[in-house]
């Protein structure tokens, strides 16, 4: 299993370069093993540059860059380990509407291995479903599904 | 494999019988603030299998039992039933589609009959269920059959849903990815791994 | 200070009560200390019931029910001690537009004797400003401030 | 007393000179992810006297000057002011205002002259400063005079701006409040009282 992981770290993190680029429209990201002379215990550090930012600690970048930089790094992992199916609860909440578009496109791109299940208040996002579900709690405590077919 | 049918009923805030269908693709859900969107991704993980109450915001698990609101007394059960479709009949090798690569296939062994790797495949419509009783007891289900859990969870691990770690990220989590420690990340690719 | 503090305490209990039946339009909400019979110590429990709902542990409400019981006692701590000014960064956030019209009323009944400085991507809560500031990164790395004077 | 105007000049990402009037009422902040509104935030925390890197997102206090970006090098300094008006007079007593209860004055001292309880005041405007260097040299500075932290902190607790914790929501912080230790809630309330 030692040679499952590096095999997985070293596709993860290419994908993840990827992944990154895509959704920031440039800059450059990595994972680096933090103990290079420890391969079997080391934990992980993430390296994220957005486009024409300087590189720093991950900590100061700001909370849409974070999200965009972990999502990047989910579809990165998942990419190498697809799942059936992906559940994402409302994770455009700290996006604009620029980035809500790299998001929704990165999306579309996947969709084809994988049924996507999507919570969401933005309208963007909700444009490019297959299929609505509303939710509704008319009756105090008591939610109700309404299904709105699409396409 | 994909995701066909769920069932909800008497789960958190449903408590009358609740049923979604998934196509292929994109599936949203929207609504107010409040009104059940992330009680049904907490359905859908407590069928696969949740174990703990705390990953689905309750203290015990009774929590999940629909407990009554102004108009309605609380039900004495949850049940939540998805239904797959296509998965793989347990025991037989996972079809190798274009594009998906299923990297825990014994490399050793190589794909047999058909183009594109394709194995000659049996696969079924399965459903699973699970139901929690205020008395505190409860089933797994496997095509309306009461089973173990752990009957479940082979069924899950041999179609490729085993790995629930970054197949799920639940409302508001998606900042801890970079303010997780070091080890938890490696362990995020180890699961993967 | 032990009286100081049950003062603060049944002064904060009571706005609390009251901000959370505004913001919720309707329900019930209070503090309560966990041990009656040791005050000075004794952490306090928040208990939050959205109307038509059975009152349960408040981790179990939503996303925007939490941001918005978290507003509703930070509001009620400010109305017993205001601060002169209240920084907000983006915490409608998780919210649906219905309740972003509630804060937003609550911010402007308070805004007279506090000024509020906030963080948002929502049009709605921009609406209520007398003052809007762009900043910009025209220039990658470099951020610029643009003042668009309102009313 | 209100915020009047804020400088900022080599904090975070803003390597050239920046500058925000406060008037009355709501002052909202907007533009795209990344182009700096936090980091606004960040500075009037700073200039207010946060010792904390961590709190400002960095892992040493350094990470608050500007870094450079692809155009542009480094600064070797971060400086930020804060103008404060109607500051009440160290040392006097701080006006009643109608509605503005304030409950740390002494109830056994009476309202002196004038209606509505208000006192005869002086107030004044006063700026307060703060430097970075990347040598790690920093000062405070009152109307341009450098000063230690203390006497920056004495002013903001008798203009009441002292108590931070609940002035201040930080992004993604609001949940916190829900999520925090019994104890960790009481600290809010004490800090209040
Ligand atoms: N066992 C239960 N019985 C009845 N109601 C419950 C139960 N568990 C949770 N609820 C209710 O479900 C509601 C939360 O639902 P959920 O988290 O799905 O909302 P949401 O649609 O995701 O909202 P948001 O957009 O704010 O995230 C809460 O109001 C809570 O009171
Ligand atoms: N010392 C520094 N030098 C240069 N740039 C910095 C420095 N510290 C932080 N930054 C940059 O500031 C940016 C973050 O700014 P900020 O957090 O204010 O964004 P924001 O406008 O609040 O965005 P969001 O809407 O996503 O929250 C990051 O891209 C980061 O690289
Ligand atoms: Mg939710
Ligand atoms: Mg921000």
């Amino acid at each position: 299993t030692r040679e499952r992981f590096a095999e997985a770290f070293a596709q993860i993190n290419a994908n993840f370069e990827v992944t990154f680029t895509t959704l920031f429209g440039g800059g450059k990201a990595g994972l680096v093993l933090i103990d290079q002379e420890n391969q079997v215990e080391s934990g992980i550090d993430i390296i994220a540059q957005p486009p024409g930012k300087r590189l720093q600690n991950v900590q100061l970048l700001s909370g849409g860059e974070k999200a965009m930089t972990a999502m990047a790094l989910m579809f990165a992992i998942f990419k190498f380990r697809p799942s059936p199916f992906c559940l994402l609860d409302e994770i455009d909440a700290p996006l604009d509407d620029a980035n809500i578009g790299r998001f929704v496109e990165m999306l579309q791109g996947m969709q084809s291995h994988t049924q996507f299940i999507l919570i969401t208040h933005n309208r963007k996002t909700m444009e490019i479903a297959d299929r609505l579900y509303g939710v509704t709690m008319e009756e105090p405590g008591v939610s109700k599904l309404i299904s709105v077919q699409m396409n | 494999m994909r995701l066909s049918r769920l069932h909800i009923n008497g789960f958190k805030s449903f408590p009358d019988r609740a049923e979604l269908s998934f196509d292929d693709g994109v599936t949203a859900i929207v609504g107010p603030n409040g009104c059940g969107k992330s009680n049904v991704v907490d359905a859908i993980t407590w069928v696969l299998g949740e174990q703990s109450a705390k990953s689905l915001r309750g203290e015990r698990m009774e929590d999940i039992i629909f407990n009554g609101s102004d108009a309605r007394k609380p039900t004495q059960s949850a049940e939540v039933r998805l239904r797959l479709a296509n998965v793989a009949q347990v025991g037989m090798t996972v079809p190798v589609e274009p594009g998906l690569e299923i990297v825990d296939l014994d490399p050793a062994v190589p794909p047999a009959e058909g183009e594109n790797g394709q194995l000659p495949l049996v696969t079924r419509d399965v459903e699973i269920g699970r139901r929690l009783y205020r008395s505190g007891e409860s089933e797994y289900l496997i095509d309306g059959e009461v089973c173990r859990l752990r009957d479940v969870h082979d069924l899950l691990m041999d179609s490729g849903l085993g790995v629930k770690a970054y197949a799920v990220i639940e409302q508001g989590k998606i900042g801890q990815i970079l303010s997780s420690r070091p080890a938890e990340r490696r362990s995020l690719i180890e699961e993967a791994a």
